[in-house]
């Protein structure tokens, strides 16, 4: 999978979910 | 002279691919079996991994013997309200949970064995509309439940006793929760799949919903059965149970799909589907292997990183096949039949 597949990717996906989301 | 014919002629499937038959249990007290699973069991300082067994009203806890026989360790009696399902616990010992219920679960109870007293026991978990339950690492057991006001997504830890020490609610989304599979090497992380076709995903430590994306419309009722994160996507291996025949992919089982969980965008990476001829399928998945019961009576094996079939056990003498699960440990399928009967295959 590619980046113009899927957008782009970040390894801290989980991190930065859990920075975002509502508590 | 039948064992003439079948030497001279096996099957197919069993010639070419790579199930071997190890050994095989029978419950002779047994009405009607309806699932069968592993759990490892100590008892004098010594941890093997015995085979679960569960009829409607009892469920039973085999150990291995000499010679590829298993003994009968405990049954538990549970009741009237049916046995839906067995619920193992990964990573534990001396535990199991089942699921009981009518066509829902309506309870979740501890199966154990206590060294206090030296006695094995059950005690209730859980009880309500569960639509789904999982047993996660550490003692925790994830239910999703549904009552007319509220859905709720609750985690329970359990004590190496059996007692709930801690209970905690995850965010729930507006859609039933109908599967779960913790994040391979992520402990904190948990994904599940709705009735509406969305995968969530979850913050174990927080309960915050952290994401929630679209499987797509051309595989409703998908169940997720394993997720790992890789390169910072996230990999769901997914079963569809209801998906139509198609000319491009076939008649798809399983697939494994890779999300973004930045975006919300996903990509089908490797479809497995349903050998020629055979439809219908409930399934479980190992690792890289999955195995479902096709509506033939046959059991099928993929390699779900080649998106292959790479066995079909075709139904036995007896009858047909009714139940296909991957052991915890080891290469080892479990297939049984209504009857109560359990052959271990090494894969």
């Amino acid at each position: 999978c590619s980046e113009s597949d899927l957008g782009p990717i970040s390894l801290n996906w989980f991190e930065e979910l859990s920075a975002e989301a509502p508590p | 002279e039948v064992a003439e014919q079948l030497a001279a002629e096996p099957h197919p499937g069993l010639a070419e691919e790579s199930l071997q038959l190890v050994s095989k249990l029978k419950d002779s007290s047994s009405c009607c079996a309806v699932d069968v699973s592993t759990a490892w069991w100590e008892a004098a300082g010594c941890r093997e991994l015995c085979v679960v067994t569960a009829c409607e009203s009892c469920v039973t806890l085999w150990k291995p013997l000499d010679s590829h026989c298993w003994g009968k360790v405990h049954t538990w009696q549970l009741g009237e309200v049916p046995v839906i399902q067995i619920v193992p616990l990964p990573g534990t010992c001396n535990l199991v949970c089942v699921a009981l219920g009518e066509l829902e679960i309506g309870e979740i109870r501890l199966l154990l064995y206590s060294s206090e007293n030296d006695s094995f026991k059950q005690s209730v978990v859980k009880t309500g509309t569960i639509k789904a339950v999982l047993g996660l690492k550490d003692r925790r057991l994830v239910s999703s439940s549904r009552t007319l006001q509220e859905h709720q997504v609750e985690i329970v830890s359990l004590s190496e006793t059996g007692r709930s020490t801690d209970g905690q609610t995850l965010m729930p989304p507006e859609e039933t929760v109908l599967a779960f599979a913790e994040v391979e090497g992520m402990r904190e992380a948990l994904v599940g799949t709705t009735a509406v076709n969305s995968i969530i995903v979850w913050n174990l430590k927080t309960g915050q919903l952290l994401k929630k994306m679209h499987v797509g419309y051309s595989y409703p009722a998908s169940i997720c059965h394993r997720a790992y994160s890789d390169s910072g996507l996230l990999f769901v291996v997914l079963s569809h149970p209801h998906a139509k025949e198609s000319e491009s992919c076939g008649n798809p089982a399983f697939r494994l799909v890779a999300f973004n969980p930045t975006t919300a965008r996903s990509r089908g990476v490797m479809s497995s589907s349903l050998p020629p001829g055979h439809t219908g399928r409930q399934g479980d998945v190992k690792e890289a292997s999955a195995a479902a019961v096709l509506t033939s009576g046959a059991i099928a094996v993929w390699d779900l990183l080649l998106g292959q079939c790479t066995a079909l056990l075709p139904p036995g003498p007896a009858g047909s096949w009714a139940l296909a699960r991957w052991a915890s440990a080891g290469a080892c399928l479990l297939a049984g039949q209504r009857d109560g009967t359990v052959c271990l295959y090494r894969y």
